[in-house]
């Protein structure tokens, strides 16, 4: 561990990421330990990046053989120590947003020479079925040469695992084979364990070619059945993605922002995404274009079905619309909302579709109607639930909070589209996994006094490549077998089916497995009840609000997850006193940390 | 494939065999005038074994209801059903059903599926799983019929131009070929035939063993039992 012929004083002695993953229920742990190789103290960092769908549960740091534990508290609580921490002028706020997709979790320790510390964080995290797979992402980033590096995935999905893929940005073609993959039927282990040579970018230089994405993607087998159902330890979770359906059409309009403030490349990303957007509509689906800035555009006043004519003329029109004016979200809305309601009316539409608003912005409301709560008002009551709408923010200055309440209060998401040179793949991206409808009105039912505490169990849609994951407790403990019927409407019939799970039997599979943590049904019902309420939290009037919070608080405590409404509460051991840092969750509608510009060197203490 | 027809009021039944290419597909019921159409195609066994006669079963039924614009493809691997140009497919591991207005279709897994067209009729198809590694056997499906009183008279095929009641006058039982099979003469559709006292299986209710029906047998393909003759049955595609 050498660094330009000097002695490096702080040296990653090892760094361990083990996952396991059962039932798409991630539980991973990353171990570091670092030596003070010098004379002197000095102050060691664990720096991780953790997928922001995860909650922390556990952190803690070992030195001089005492272990000291991270605890997860109110975040009220928590911000009491903060602050103490903020008057003495140490370094608080362990958890950043660090890009698109994830956390920055990042503390330090002082170590006396030739000391050592251990790191050891633990998240956990519901990997969610995007357009057909589920992705684990390990970001790795040791910053110097580490003698004993390991990452151990091992996933266990009793629906048999269909492919695995695995991918890491930073391994060049010769060592690929580092990465050892097995496969059997229902488990999966994913092992990379490179040696200090192969870890080396040259023969000769100490810099690490370890510095990237370690991404795994896989997908379960699956048909067309009411998907798989288990019960670990009196509680249990349904996961269903049947295959084998026919798409139901769907009637999407584009609500397309062209106000001043997306001229230049904003305007040019869009142009090309719903160019590419429109070429990949099925000749089933119905489509229109509304373009506003002060102003309300459409094209042609109606809904068109996707022919090949009609796709060409559109995609024309798209290639004309240029960035100028203000920002009239309020009427561009309630007209796309009108422009369906017509079609509907005039009976233009197929019988059975998805009704959807594709929404993108990049800015506030301000003209028109401005007033963020009166356009959320005005958008839901004339939608009045009959249409999902969508919003895509575009860029660091859009109102997210208030395109989130929106698309929440309506059957659909937001999301955020990054200013990147992929912002058009970003759209297209979004628009892919809305594409294929497979079912509507989708109901979970299961026997009414035997369970209790169910998350979600009613959907208006399913799309291709997604899945739908239900979770609950179990009651009756005289029950031998859980029945789980889902109700649906498919393209052309109504569907439904059925599932029978012998309980104590899957119980004894699971114990069997002797592989995966035992109480992974209880946790996962935990986080996805956390998650949904969360998501309720954001458009919920005061009172609902606060029982939410209430519940959330409760959960997130009693399984020690850190969440927005929770802190964890690191205490450091220093010299002769004990400093607090506190790690806490951040949420979506803080700013997006700006990329640096290249061209402008950032030098730090470090 | 054997089949078992009911006669003089349920009273009695009259079987027989038809014996088959393997890939040969034949009409089952054909109703004109609501255009309804089973089909079903034939499956021999894995291997042939030398100077035995080579069984055939019913390994897919092609099901045709053009009044509602849907089609049910049923083999023993899976169940397609194609409305317009969608299809879904189900495995027989799925417990399912599927409806559209008064047509329904029910899927017990691994076990059978039923079809519902209103109260005009319904159809029971009988998944038998065979143990995979066997040497010559392997799945096939068996099709049963519930209740076909709203298809019309001019309904067809080699069970559809049963659904008429049929009347057969048995007589003149006599000791058989075989000891404890007796012979019987019977007339039927204006015709003398001699027949064999014997059991067939039905497996609605029993899939492994099935029940036995005991049935008047008719020889050589039914002849003389059945309008024409078999190949007058074969059609060209299961649809």
């Amino acid at each position: 561990t050498e660094e330009h012929g000097k002695k490096r004083d702080l040296e990653i002695h090892a760094m361990k990421i083990e996952s396991k993953v059962s039932s798409r229920f991630a539980h991973t742990v990353v171990i570091s330990q670092v030596l003070n190789r010098a004379n002197v103290s000095k102050e060691a960092f664990f720096e991780i990046e953790l997928p922001k769908t995860a909650f922390i549960t556990n952190f803690s740091m070992t030195l001089d053989g005492v272990t000291h534990v991270g605890v997860v508290k109110e975040k009220e609580v928590a911000q009491k120590q903060y602050q103490q921490a903020v008057s003495r002028g140490q370094t608080a706020g362990l958890v950043k947003v660090s890009g698109r997709k994830m956390e920055k979790f990042k503390v330090s320790v002082n170590i006396g020479p030739n000391k050592k510390v251990i790191f050891e964080l633990t998240y956990e995290e519901l990997l969610k079925r995007h357009l057909g797979a589920y992705e684990m992402q390990i970001r790795v980033k040791p910053q110097q040469l580490v003698n004993h590096f390991q990452i151990d995935v091992h996933i266990f999905e009793p629906q048999g695992i269909a492919f695995l893929n695995v991918d890491a940005n930073f391994l060049t073609n010769n060592l690929t084979s580092i990465v050892k993959k097995t496969l059997t039927g229902t488990k999966a282990h994913v092992s990379f364990k490179p040696t200090l040579e192969q870890q080396r970018k040259c023969p000769d230089c100490h810099e690490t070619i370890l510095d990237g994405d370690f991404i795994i993607k896989y997908d379960v087998n699956r048909d067309l059945s009411a998907g798989s159902v288990q019960v670990v330890n009196g509680y249990f979770v349904h996961h269903f993605a049947p295959a084998n359906l026919a798409r139901i059409p769907k009637n999407v309009i584009f609500v397309i922002d062209h106000s001043g403030s997306m001229s230049g490349t904003k305007m040019r990303q869009t142009n090309e995404a719903l160019v590419k957007i429109l070429g990949d509509m099925d000749t089933k689906d119905h489509f229109g274009i509304i373009i506003f800035d002060d102003n309300i555009d459409t094209w042609k006043d109606t809904i068109f079905q996707a022919t090949l004519e009609n796709v060409f003329e559109a995609k024309k029109f798209v290639k004309t619309i240029s960035a100028r004016g203000g920002t009239n979200i309020n009427d561009a809305m309630v007209k796309a909302v009108r422009l369906l309601d017509k079609a509907y009316q005039d009976k233009q539409l197929p019988e059975r579709s998805v009704s959807m608003i594709i929404l993108l912005t990049d800015g506030h409301p301000n003209s028109g109607e401005s007033n963020p709560t009166r356009i959320q008002q005005n958008v839901k009551n004339v939608a009045d639930g009959k249409y999902n709408v969508y919003c895509l923010g575009f860029g660091y200055d859009v109102n997210y909070n208030f395109l989130e309440i929106m698309a929440l209060e309506n059957n659909g998401v937001a999301r955020r589209i990054y200013e990147d040179s992929d912002a058009p793949l970003q759209l297209q991206g979004f628009y892919d996994e809305v594409a294929n409808p497979l079912l509507l009105d989708i109901e979970f039912q299961y026997p009414e006094n035997a369970i209790s505490e169910s998350t979600q169990a009613n959907f208006k849609h399913l799309f291709a490549g997604s899945e739908i994951v239900v979770a609950g407790k179990i009651v009756d403990n005289s029950l031998d077998y859980l029945r789980a019927d889902v109700i649906a409407k498919t393209a052309n019939e109504n569907l439904t089916l059925q599932a029978e799970v012998k309980i104590s039997g899957a119980e004894n599979i699971t114990q069997q497995q002797q592989y995966i943590f035992g109480d992974f049904t209880e946790r996962l019902w935990a986080y996805l009840t956390i998650q949904q309420l969360l998501e309720k939290r954001i458009s919920a009037e005061t009172d609902e609000k606060k029982n939410l919070t209430d519940r959330i608080l409760e959960l997130s405590l009693k399984y020690s997850f850190v969440t927005p409404l929770t802190s964890m509460v690191v205490t450091k051991p220093e010299e002769n006193k004990n400093d607090t840092f506190v790690a806490d969750k951040p949420s979506e509608d803080e700013k997006v940390a700006r990329p640096s510009f290249p061209g402008h060197s950032m030098v730090d203490s470090d | 494939p054997h089949f078992i027809i009911s006669i003089n009021d349920r009273s009695d039944a009259i079987c027989f065999n038809i014996d088959g290419k393997p890939g040969a597909i034949l009409n089952v019921v054909t109703d004109p005038s609501t255009d309804f159409v089973v089909n079903g195609e034939l499956i021999g066994e894995k291997k042939i074994e030398k100077n035995v006669k080579m069984n055939t079963y019913f390994g897919k039924f092609g099901i045709v209801n053009n009044q509602m614009d849907m089609k049910v493809e049923v083999s023993t691997k899976m169940i397609t059903v194609f409305h317009g140009e969608d299809k879904i497919i189900f495995p027989w591991s799925s417990t399912a059903s599927l409806t559209k207005e008064s047509f329904s279709i029910s899927i017990a897994k691994e076990k059978n599926l039923t079809l519902t067209m209103g109260d005009d009729a319904t159809f029971v198809i009988v998944l038998h799983r065979v143990w995979k590694n066997h040497p010559l056997h392997r799945d096939f499906l068996g099709f049963y019929t519930l209740d076909s009183h709203r298809l019309s008279n001019r309904t067809h095929g080699l069970l559809g131009q049963f659904y008429r009641e049929v009347n057969a006058e048995i007589y003149n039982i006599r000791p058989g070929l075989d000891q404890g099979k007796p012979d019987a003469t019977m007339i039927v559709k204006g015709h003398k035939l001699r027949v064999t006292r014997g059991y067939q299986k039905d497996y609605r209710l029993d899939p492994k063993r099935g029940t036995n029906i005991p049935c008047w047998f008719v020889h050589y393909n039914g002849k003389g039992f059945i309008d024409g003759i078999p190949t007058d049955y074969v059609v060209t595609s299961l649809f």
